[in-house]
This record gives structure tokens, sequence and C-alpha cells, in this order.
């Protein structure tokens, strides 16, 4: 999967793959002060060709509210909502929204899933179909923080970290390697790394064929933008 | 078998060593068209005349209760006699004028447990025959997770056609479907056909006549019970489904995955003297069961009544293993004897539910009910119904459900019903019979487990109109939600319905939307069932609904509920409390008269209002007859039929 972390000033992007094998789960979010967690799974193609790199995509979410006994499992085929003992199950084919104090989903059938906490956090998880009889593809999922508030200042995770400012410099952009792309250097963390001018998508605004938003790139499975190694950020279980 | 085949053959032959059939059945079908949980039944049987002189064939089916007739139609010498809806006393002056006139025919009405027969019986000259053919809808309604269709057959007489045909279509899709018959032996099961395909099946059931057979070689048929379809269709926790059809909407609304929220039960129970010996032991049985069956989350106490009542606990208690293993005990010592105060007891399961609310001993989310189980009328104490309902009324204010379970035949079943509609219940009557307990137990596990609470339906503003009820205080597992209505808006672009509700931890609101555009695609699917069905069905369900209301509200509105719910039957030409069919005889058959078709009502007690009176012809019931006539016979045609 990719990840697009927006970088303000000035209002540019920046962006890096996290390449894994499926069923591997990956930590997005976990702020201690709240107990909130978020971990995605991975899944991959159908089928690969030997040798080639295997694409890899999110299946499945795990929410952890601790503070209000609340998880949630999300699939492309349902979303489990567990509240103590209690199981409610939507599927996407749903138009739904289910409040609790405080905490609230709404499901835009086939299209996204909205979580709020409160006024200050709000992510979106978006499906996205496939045709069911594609040879390689399935569906798969996507997650958008769209206010991050009320998470503490202690918050981690591949994208946690993120939700609370970190300055980065690019400057001597120069020609890249790959034609028509440049190159530039990124001070970010105490480190100087090469990042390459690039474009990812974000498809909140069109499912299908996502808008392209200009980031720079870092390779290596973000290495040097993240805190860490991407490994680091291997759990075991979804919840 | 044998027997037929030789009758044939002599006929042929032109010698005929033995007296055949003179009345004869040789089709029977009954033909079911299911969509959406709707269910339009036709029933046709075909008799002819063997014999040399006029014979008398009777029309004899059972239907369910629920259903409505909506047409009746004989065909006599290519003439149609079409059974006519009328308003109820209208039809009885006219059929009272033909009695007066000595013109005694079938007034037929029988109620038994699930089912209600229809008779009718008609002249049929010598070598002519008589086609039957009966037509009832009903709205089948789920129970336990599942649809039930019943189709009782009980031809006396082996029968060349006979057919069961039942076509089915759910445009949620099929969850399962099982098919069962209380005659079908190993032999005859492989007959049952059944096909299966998503949203669509289809069922028949086509027996020979060596497969009606009861036995070897002999001529009394086996097919003697109930045919019983049972399905459920797919479902999930979303906004249900909505068949839109020539301006007519019916949403269906059950979803499934979804948490149950915490109940809390007073259970008030009758042991007055009447209840002794059997009942008191199916009680007992059934409250034993229940006990079993009571989830840990909930709270329940008991009281029992005679002449006066008594409490188990002074309050609600969490049916944890000990309380129930002390329930038990309490169950067990109850015991029989004095006369019946329903009031006083009532009274007191208010109190305690108030009580446990106010202390906050049960959850803020949770549904609060009382069970009444009664086998009488109020005797002691306050006896005048009217009052108690009225006191029960005001003491439960809207915030319980009650339900009232009338044991048998002695209690006043207007008093119970009118007393649970008022408090958000329904009354069912127990039967008398030895599986009283597992009837109990039936009513308790659809009450046992909700799933929603205060949930209302509501559809595009100014859009829609004439809508049935859209608000339910409680969603139960294995139940649905049925709303109808009438499309106003001419240009409606967008359908959408909005559902709100509570489940057990959270407030949840669904959507359902579907263009008008895309309802065309969807009318054609269903039009491969019957194209006016959600007229009907809607106008079933307002026929219904009305009907029940009536039962609660005063003088002025119960007219006007009335007026509507009669015109309603007149127009869609249903057989319902309010209308009554009449059928007009050929006229040559003028000392037979009318015939007047009624909806008995629930309470009658059966066989009570049963007036039949048949010339002592030969009779033919739903594919028997017994023939009393001697007379000579001679045939000299052969029919192919």
């Amino acid at each position: 999967p990719h990840f697009l972390i927006a970088m303000r000033p000035p209002n540019d992007a920046v962006c890096f793959n996290i390449d894994e094998k499926p069923g591997v789960i990956l930590n997005l979010v976990t702020d201690p002060v709240t107990g909130f967690v978020v971990n995605g799974e991975l899944i991959g193609d159908k089928k690969t060709e030997n040798n080639k790199k295997v694409n890899t995509y999110f299946g499945k979410f795990g929410l952890v509210y601790n503070k209000m006994e609340l998880r949630m499992e999300i699939t492309t085929q349902e979303i489990k909502l567990f509240h103590g003992a209690d199981i409610t199950r939507f599927p996407w084919s749903a138009t739904a929204t289910s409040t609790h104090a405080g905490f609230a989903i709404t499901i835009n059938k086939e299209r996204n899933l909205i979580v709020t906490m409160g006024v200050d956090v709000t992510f979106v998880i978006l499906l996205h179909r496939v045709w069911k009889n594609h040879p390689l593809h399935q569906d798969f999922l996507g997650f958008y923080t769209l206010d991050n508030h009320r998470f503490s200042s202690q918050t981690l995770g591949l994208l946690g970290q993120f939700y609370h400012p970190i300055d980065a410099e690019v400057f001597n952009i120069r020609p890249g390697f790959d034609q028509g792309k440049v190159d530039a250097t990124m001070f970010v963390k105490g480190h100087k790394l090469t990042v390459t001018r690039g474009n990812q998508k974000d498809y909140r605004l069109d499912p299908k064929h996502g808008t392209d938003v200009p980031c720079w790139f870092v390779h290596n499975s973000g290495k040097g933008f993240i805190d860490g190694n991407h490994t680091d950020y291997i759990v075991s279980t979804l919840f | 078998i044998a027997d037929l085949k030789h009758q044939k053959k002599r006929s042929v032959d032109g010698h005929p060593t033995k007296q055949v059939k003179e009345l004869e059945i040789y089709s029977f079908k009954v033909d079911c068209k299911i969509t959406s949980r709707f269910a339009r039944n036709v029933v046709t049987s075909r008799v002819v005349n063997r014999a040399n002189e006029s014979k008398e064939a009777l029309f004899d089916v059972q239907l369910p209760k629920t259903a409505f007739i909506a047409n009746f139609s004989m065909i006599i010498d290519g003439v149609v006699y079409v059974g006519v809806v009328k308003e109820k006393e209208v039809a009885k002056q006219q059929y009272q004028q033909a009695v007066a006139r000595g013109q005694t025919a079938g007034l037929v009405k029988v109620t038994g447990r699930k089912m209600e027969k229809f008779k009718v019986s008609v002249n049929i000259a010598a070598a002519k025959k008589v086609t039957f053919e009966l037509v009832y809808e009903e709205l089948l309604k789920r129970k336990l997770g599942k649809y039930e269709m019943v189709i009782r057959v009980k031809p006396e007489q082996l029968v060349q056609h006979f057919q069961i045909d039942v076509h089915l279509f759910e445009p949620q899709g099929i969850a399962f479907l099982d098919v069962n018959a209380t005659f079908l032996t190993n032999d005859l099961m492989p007959i049952v056909k059944k096909t299966l395909t998503g949203k669509k099946a289809h069922i028949s059931f086509t027996p020979t006549l060596d497969q009606q057979s009861a036995c070897t070689s002999c001529q009394n048929t086996g097919l003697d019970g109930d045919f019983i379809m049972t399905y459920d269709v797919d479902r999930d926790l979303s906004a249900g489904n909505i068949a839109i059809v020539n301006g007519y909407f019916v949403h269906h609304f059950g979803p499934a995955n979804l948490p149950r929220v915490p109940k809390n039960v007073v259970f008030v129970i009758d042991q007055s003297g009447s209840m002794m010996f059997t009942k008191m032991f199916q009680t007992k049985e059934a409250l034993h069961k229940i006990l079993d069956d009571l989830n840990t989350e909930d709270n329940f106490a008991f009281i029992s009544f005679s002449s006066s009542f008594r409490k188990w606990k002074n309050s609600l208690i969490r049916a944890t293993t000990a309380n129930v293993v002390e329930a038990h005990k309490y169950v067990s010592e109850l015991h029989a004897g004095g006369g019946t105060n329903i009031n006083d007891p009532l009274l007191e399961a208010a109190k305690l539910l108030d009580d446990a609310h106010n202390l906050g001993q049960v959850p803020e989310r949770s549904v609060s009910m009382i069970i009444l189980l009664t086998d009488g009328d109020p005797n002691s104490g306050e006896s005048n119904p009217t009052k108690i309902q009225s006191n029960v009324k005001y003491a439960i204010n809207n915030k319980y459900n009650l339900y009232c379970l009338g044991f048998g035949y002695d209690v006043k079943y207007s008093f119970l019903e009118k007393m649970s509609i008022e408090n958000s219940g329904i009354a069912r009557r127990i039967y008398e019979d030895s599986d009283a307990a597992l009837q109990l137990q039936g009513f308790y596990n659809e009450v046992a487990n909700p799933l929603l609470l205060n949930v209302e339906l509501q559809y595009s503003q100014n859009a829609v109109s004439d809508v049935t009820r859209s608000t339910f205080k409680q969603y139960y597992d294995g139940s649905e939600i049925v709303v109808a209505g009438r499309i106003a808006d001419n240009d409606l672009d967008m359908f959408v319905a909005d559902i709100r509700a509570q489940d057990a931890n959270s407030n949840i609101t669904m959507t359902y939307e579907v263009s008008m555009s895309e309802v065309d695609n969807i009318t054609q699917q269903q039009q491969y069932i019957f194209g006016d069905f959600t007229e009907r069905m809607w106008a079933y369900l307002t026929i219904q609904q009305l009907l029940q209301q009536r039962i609660s509200v005063g003088s002025e509105e119960k007219k006007l509920l009335t007026d509507r719910a009669r015109e309603l039957a007149l127009k869609y030409n249903f057989v319902t409390p309010l209308t009554s069919m009449i059928v007009t005889k050929p006229e040559e058959q003028m000392d037979q008269g009318e015939f007047l078709a009624e909806k008995p009502v629930e309470g009658d007690r059966p066989h009570q209002a049963q007036k039949y009176h048949s010339p002592s012809h030969s009779r033919i019931s739903a594919g028997s007859y017994h023939s009393t006539s001697a007379g000579s016979y001679h045939s000299t045609s052969v029919d192919s039929d």
C-alpha cells in the first residue's frame, strides 16, 4: 500500500510505499492516552506470476477504542462492531449510522465508512470494489484521516506519528534517474534523504480513478521518514 | 388404482360389471404463487357426475385463518358463477331472504386452530361437470426466523390429476426452503420436486393414483394432512427490501446480526381452580423450559394469582443460575385453586416494573414486558372487564408491553385482546391440547429476543400516502416489520426510506434509496409472479391493521376505521370480518338458494357457528365423495378425463 502524508505548510505531501507480504498486520495508529488503535492487514492479488513483485493492499482494518470498550473489524465484506460481548454486523450494502455516546460510524452504501469520535477525530475507510471475476485483483480498503485533533502528542504508528507536526525541508531539486522525474534532498528527523517527485492517488472524491496528488516519494519503505524501520510496525494481531 | 383402470376398460367395452364412482373428482390442483411474502393460492377442483341422475357435489377446502378469500367461482356447463363480496349486513339480509323462502343453503363458519373451512355445494346434472375455483391471499408472517405456508390436503378419494404447484420469488434471495408434509412417507418424499435458484424456487407435488393410495390395491387415499413449506430470505443489517409496483410500495424490514437487548419480564400466572390438573401441569412444564432459556442479562419476576395474588420476590431479579434454580422450585410448587382476580396482579406487575426502572435495577436500554397467562374471566376483586382494562392501561402508561395468553375456551378472548393491544402487546389463544406447553414456549420465544427499540420507518415526505403503521416499540429476532403505502408523487425520481432505531448499545439509522428508473427493472422480475401484488398486499395489510385498531378505540373512531376497512375490502374483493361473499347458484338449483362465505373471527368457539344443511345426497369433500343414493348406474360414454 501507499502512504500519503500531507505536509503543511507549504501544502505539499510526502509519500512512501510499504512492501510486505500478504497477511502481515501493520500498526497505523496507536494513542496510548486515549487507548485508540488502528491496525491494517495486507492482502495481495489473487495470484502472482513467478519472480514478480507481489502487490499488496489493505484488506482488513481493526479499530480499538478502549475507553468505550469498542472494537471494529472492517473487511471488504462487512463491518463488525464489538461492544463488550455484543457484536453488530453491518454489510457494505447498507447506508447506516450507528451512534454511541461520543462515537459514531456512518456507512455510505458500497462506498465508505466514516468513523467519528466527538468533533475532533474523523476517519474515512474507503471500499474499493473490483470486478469479482477479475483474474488478479480483489476488493481492498483505504484509510484516510480527516481530523486528528483529539489524539495525544504520544500517538504512534505509521500514520499516527504524523498526527503531530514534523519539520521537513526539501532542497537541491535536480533531474532524477527516471526520465521526466526530479529528485531532491529532504532533511527530516535528522536524516538527509533522496526523494523523487511523483504522484499518488487520493480516492476520496473519485473512488474509481482517484485524484493525483503530487508528492515527494521516500524510497525503501519510508526509511528515514518514518520513525525506525517499517518492520517495527508489524503487529501480531488485528486487535 | 387397478379398479379405475378396469373401470375405463369396462366402459370402452360397454359391459360394466361393477358399479363405478358416480361423482368423481378427476382433477384437484393447488396453484400457489408467492412473491415478497405475499401468497396467492388458487384451488381448483374439477368434478364429473358419472351417474344418470343429478348429484350434489361439495367443495370443501381449508385455508389459513390469516388468509382473505379473494375470489370464488363455479363453472357449470360452461357458465361461470362468480362470488360477489358484499357488505356483511347486505349479504346477510340477502341470505336471510333466501332462507325465509325455504331455500336453506350452506352458511359455513368453522374455525380450527390455524385453519378455517370453506364449503359450497351444488347439484350437478347427470354426465355434467363442475369446476370449483377458490382464490385466497395471505401475507406470510415471519415467526421464529421463518415464513410458513400450509396447504391442507384431505382428498378422501384418489384423484387422477392431483397437483400442488408452488412458485416462489423473493427479491432478497432465498436463504433456505424446506418442504414437508404430515402425510409424506419415504415413498412419497421423492415425488416432491424442489428447485431453488437464488431468488426463485419451484415446488411441485404430483402423485399418481398409485402413489396416492394408502395401501397397495386399495382405493383409500394416503394424502391426508398438511403440506408445509417453510423458508426465509437472505438478510443482514440493512434497511431491508422495498418492492414498488404500480405506484404502491411494500417495505420488509427484518435485520439480522444485531446484539439482543436485555428484557425485564414479569410472568403473571393464573392459578385459579379452573387451571387444576392438565392446564397447571402444562403451564409448569412451559415455565420450566422458559426459565432455562432466560438470558443471564434478563431480569424477571413471578406473580401468581387466584382470588388474590402472590409475589415470588419483592422486586425483579437477574436471571443468574442461582436465581433460576430458585425460580424452578417456585414454579414446581404452584398449585391451582380459588377464583380469578386479574386486575390486582396486573397492577402489581406494572408497579414491580416501575420500581425496577426508578431504582435503576434494570438496564436503561431494555424491554420491559408483562406476560399474563389466564384461562378464565375475572370473577374476583375487580371483575368489570372495562374497569380492569382502564386500570391496567393507566398503570402501564404506555411504558411496557402486555402479552395476554388465553388458555382454553373459557377466556373472554376479546377482553384480553383489547387489553393487550391497548398496551402495545398482542393476545394469543393457547389451545387446550397435548401441545399446550409447546404453544406457550413458542409464544415466549417470539418475544424472547428483542433486537431493536423505538423503530421508526420514514419515507420521502409528501411523496407517499396511505402508509400503514410505521413505528414499532420493538423489533424481535425472528420477526419482520412490514410497511406498505402508496406513492403519491408521480414525478418521484428517488424513493428514500429512513429507519431510526436503538439497539442494545447505540442509535442506528439506515437509509434505503432506489431510483424509480431502477424500479422498472425490478417490476419486470416481479411480474413473473403477478403484477398487482403490491397493491393487494398494501390493501391486505391496511385492512388487517384497521381491523386491529378498531379493537382499542372509541365508538366514533371505530366507525371511521370500520368504514375504511369495509370500503377497502369491497374494493379489493376480500372476505373479511366486515364483508361476506355471496355465490348465486344456477337458477334450477333455487331450492338450494344462495351461498354465503364469511370470515370467522378469533374468539368464536369452534363449530359454534357452523350451520350447514345438506340434502342427503352424495357429498364431495375436496376430492372425496360418499354416495348415499343407490340408484342404478349405466355408463354409455367414454370420458378421457
